[in-house]
């Protein structure tokens, strides 16, 4: 695994996101849950929690944009890149950024799982940069995988837990 | 699940593509540093680095594999330290 650097994470364990549009891809539903679900794959190893925020600034602010969507890294149409996000910092800092030229799905493999995409971006809103191991959710390459049965890989576990430490239920 | 289309040779199209990618994603400039003084294409050195990075051969040339794998869908932050 890698990170942005050790001084790159959040102080704060408790973090807001927002949803600021949907993709007409997949129903609201199932945005707001494939978010939700790949917030969690984090939550579950590390003290971090996510709250949910309907205004105002959040701390993710999330979004489906294409080709130039305002912060200068213009997405590219059809397949290449499907979305991009920003280390942990304010401002745009943590923002994760999905490109609606995408078919983004629920869970089938017709289009690019949104849980999969999202889990992989919060990655690096949390931190962590790109691993060179192929099973790992921050490999940077797509991969389908089955978001029913999804487990988070122990490369990314131990990326993640390095910035933030173990799961507490304290 | 992704399909990619077998790739049997290396076009002019490629080279462009390729270039772009290591821009984008390995931080390709144009700045002649010192390995460029030493004879070292900085494309060349640039492709040694992204094969090292998703453990393929390691020739410095643009093959097909490395096409490929350039041509796969991706997360859009660049690889290694770049990203930093």
């Amino acid at each position: 695994f890698s990170t942005f650097g050790s001084n790159l994470k959040w102080e704060e364990k408790s973090l807001t996101y927002r949803i600021e549009n949907y993709t007409p891809d997949m129903s609201t539903s199932e945005v707001n849950d494939s978010i939700e679900k790949a917030l969690e794959v984090w939550a579950k190893v590390t003290p971090l929690r996510f709250t949910r925020v309907y205004t105002g600034t959040a701390d993710i602010m999330i979004s489906f944009g294409r080709q130039s969507h305002g912060d200068y890294y213009p997405f590219d149409g059809r397949d290449g890149t499907l979305a991009h996000a920003f280390a942990p910092a304010p401002g745009i800092g943590g923002d994760a950024h999905f490109d609606d030229d995408e078919t983004f799905t629920f869970r089938s493999n017709a289009g690019y799982v949104l849980f999969m995409v999202a889990a992989h971006e919060f990655g690096h809103s949390l931190g962590l940069s790109h691993s060179d191991d192929p099973g790992a959710l921050m490999y940077p390459v797509y991969t389908y995988r089955n978001p029913d049965t999804f487990v988070l890989p122990r490369d990314d576990v131990n990326g993640i837990q390095s910035l933030y430490g173990y799961y507490s239920t304290v | 699940a992704v399909y990619c289309e077998p790739v049997s040779e290396v076009t002019v199209q490629d080279e462009g593509f390729a270039e772009s990618y290591l821009k984008k994603f390995f931080n390709l400039t144009e700045e002649r540093g010192p390995s460029s003084r030493r004879g070292i294409s900085p494309v060349k050195k640039k492709l040694s680095e992204m094969q090292r990075f998703y453990g393929l051969q390691i020739t410095g040339a643009l093959d097909t594999d490395t096409i490929a794998m350039m041509k796969k869908p991706r997360c859009g932050v660049p690889d290694g330290n770049i990203a930093r």
